[in-house]
């Protein structure tokens, strides 16, 4: 896990 | 985008259809919590800021907006609308929104990704719909009679995100095995809470019964 996590859910 | 992950965001999307129909087929909202409604404005709100700073697919914007205007619309007729407003439950729909809404708060303010308005939001969002629930089962609790619509709602409601749980397991061992315990953990909770609920619905489904929680 590296860097914020792009939102791609609702 | 997986099956699993489709299947959460129909089964979401139907059971806010159900209660939609529910609402203006039958001009009442018995059985259905504001609280927890407004929790779901607050939940959409707060997590959708995102649609005016990226774009992520059609399906994702389009969904985002059915999802605000939706929760939107379900609000207004239990306030506003003057025959269902007078089916509201007000005197049993009695949880208060800050008890939810202000520890998740301060949760998101200590534990979240990144420190930035949106992030935190997000991450706020994500506990407060985890728990926004809480009301809606308080109400079904004290009410003798659970109507099959709002029995299906729930249900849905509930399914929805124990399908997100199958698509996060399945992202993890198909997508660079990214771990992401903020929606993991706050899904499993989510899910959880329906535990009760779900074993008296498939109870009173597979008996052929009318839906009632022990109080």
């Amino acid at each position: 896990s590296s860097g914020v996590p792009k939102h791609d859910e609702l | 985008m997986n099956v699993f992950r489709l299947a959460g965001d129909m089964t979401h999307l139907l059971s806010i259809i159900i209660l939609l129909l529910k609402i203006r087929a039958t001009k009442s909202c018995t059985g259905i919590s504001l609280k927890t409604q407004e929790l779901y404005v607050i939940v959409f709100l707060t997590r959708y800021l995102d649609l005016f700073t990226k774009y992520i697919s059609f399906y994702n914007t389009t969904m985002k907006l059915v999802f605000l205007g939706t929760s939107i619309s379900i609000v207004w007729y239990m306030r506003y609308h003057k025959v269902v407003k007078q089916t509201y439950n007000k005197d049993q729909d009695t949880f208060r929104h800050y008890f939810l809404a202000i520890p998740c708060f301060l949760l998101a303010l200590l534990i979240h990704h990144e420190f930035t308005v949106i992030e935190v939001l997000w991450t706020f969002s994500i506990y407060l719909e985890a728990v926004a629930i809480l009301p809606q089962l308080v109400l079904l609790q004290r009410s003798r009679n659970i109507d099959n619509l709002t029995g299906n709602y729930v249900f849905l409601l509930g399914a929805y995100r124990a399908l997100y749980l199958v698509n996060w397991v399945y992202r993890y061992f198909t997508e660079n095995h990214l771990v992401r315990w903020i929606p993991w953990l706050s899904g499993l909770v989510q899910t959880t809470l329906y535990a009760d609920f779900f074993y008296y619905y498939i109870k009173s489904w597979k008996n052929n019964e009318k839906l009632q929680l022990p109080a």
